[in-house]
């Protein structure tokens, strides 16, 4: 479902040019659960937004469910994301104006899902990471693990086949931890999603069929478990 | 070195009233390290912000270093959490507008060292967390767990007797999280400063004088060891 070829990314700032990731190349089978490891810096957010379309990689190409991402134009790989993906940011990126059950919605509103409908799977989301309770609260009033679920929440709106979580369970303590983890594996062994999670938690290693390091931008694949 | 007691948080939002924090007490001996465990949203962050001064309790006190927080003034709290605190916050709170060095250097010049000597001791900081090759970057150039390590080396920044950290290795992988483990294990039993450490990571259990958990806004001691 995933095939990256010949990534490259180089980050220029001023005179400083650095090289982030060089010369990857990744296969994840559709329905498998891919795992990111390496180092604070290694690229692996880097990697991750590339694989989702979300920054253009200075070489190298990607496709997602057979679809060339990169030579999508701009409004069609917009789409392509909304349809297809589920993203999970490492800093989460709610939206502080809205309340939780919004900032899901918001999500399936952009599907299609309206009203009554929205309402009720949004709270659907919000209950599957524990957080019923907090549905009305803004951002601001929740703390790290709870806004990190919502992101969570968020990400999984509207069913999409890939679902990609850059760290989804840092902010969460065991119980909490292990239901996300619960949650991803359910997603991809139960409905057929594809998961490709960034992660140091070494919890999640059980649940993976494949675990690749990223070191200094360079990929070593762990074995196929 | 920190003595809370009959801590109370309620937070009030519109209609809502929510107890955060119940009828808390809690010693911290000074040079000891202190864990505070416990799932999300059981009121860590509340507490160590209240334990910081940053958080006005609903009741109950704070004595820090021997002084009754909130029975100072304002202004008098402030330059006492200036001069006695270093706090690493769960989200980092980096200045986006300031390099990497410079949010190091900005706490430096507050505790009155400036220019050839702030810059030498913020590079040193920095190097001290695996940063010396990230001084000049911009937070929004910079991982999550490079943003956790300047966080980090800027709430050490003029040696102050308390560290209070919010889950400082959330965003760190296994090698860096032992190292920053490292350099508060040391600052409390090389240097006697007290170390209060938010945290869901189980690493940090090993150089732990004690560990503390909170459930529901309640503290329950683990046992000291
Ligand atoms: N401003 C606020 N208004 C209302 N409720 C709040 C506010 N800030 C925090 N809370 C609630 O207080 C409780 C404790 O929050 P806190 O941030 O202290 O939790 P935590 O233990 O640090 O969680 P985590 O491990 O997820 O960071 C949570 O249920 C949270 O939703
Ligand atoms: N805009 C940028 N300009 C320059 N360098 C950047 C930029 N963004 C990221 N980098 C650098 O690229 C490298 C990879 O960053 P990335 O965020 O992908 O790391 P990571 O593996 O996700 O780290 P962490 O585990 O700390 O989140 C890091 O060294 C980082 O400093
Ligand atoms: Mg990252
Ligand atoms: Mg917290």
């Amino acid at each position: 479902a995933i095939v990256a070829r010949g990534i490259e990314m180089i980050y220029q700032s001023g005179a400083e040019r650095f090289r982030a990731l060089k010369n990857i190349d990744l296969d994840v089978k559709r329905g498998d659960i891919q795992l990111l490891m390496g180092p604070s810096g290694s690229g692996k957010t880097t990697l991750l937004s590339i694989l989702a379309g979300i920054l253009t990689p200075t070489a190298g190409s990607v496709s997602l469910l057979g679809e060339e991402i990169f030579k999508l134009s701009g409004s069609k790989l917009a789409h392509f994301r909304l349809q297809n993906i589920g993203f999970i940011f490492q800093g989460f990126n709610l939206f502080p104006a809205l309340t939780a059950i919004e900032n899901v919605e918001v999500a399936l509103n952009l599907k299609g899902i309206r009203k009554g409908a929205a309402r009720q799977q949004a709270l659907g989301l919000l209950d599957q990471v524990g957080l019923s309770q907090q549905a009305k609260r803004h951002p601001q009033d929740l703390s790290g693990g709870q806004k990190q679920r919502v992101a969570i929440a968020r990400a999984l709106a509207g069913n999409p086949r890939l679902i990609m979580a850059d760290e989804p369970t840092a902010a969460l303590d065991s119980h909490n931890g292990h239901a996300v983890i619960e949650l991803l594996r359910n997603l991809a062994k139960e409905k057929g999603r594809t998961v490709l999670i960034v992660t140091h938690d070494p919890r999640i290693i059980d649940v993976a069929d494949s675990v690749a390091y990223l070191e200094d931008g360079v990929l070593k694949a762990g074995a196929h478990r």
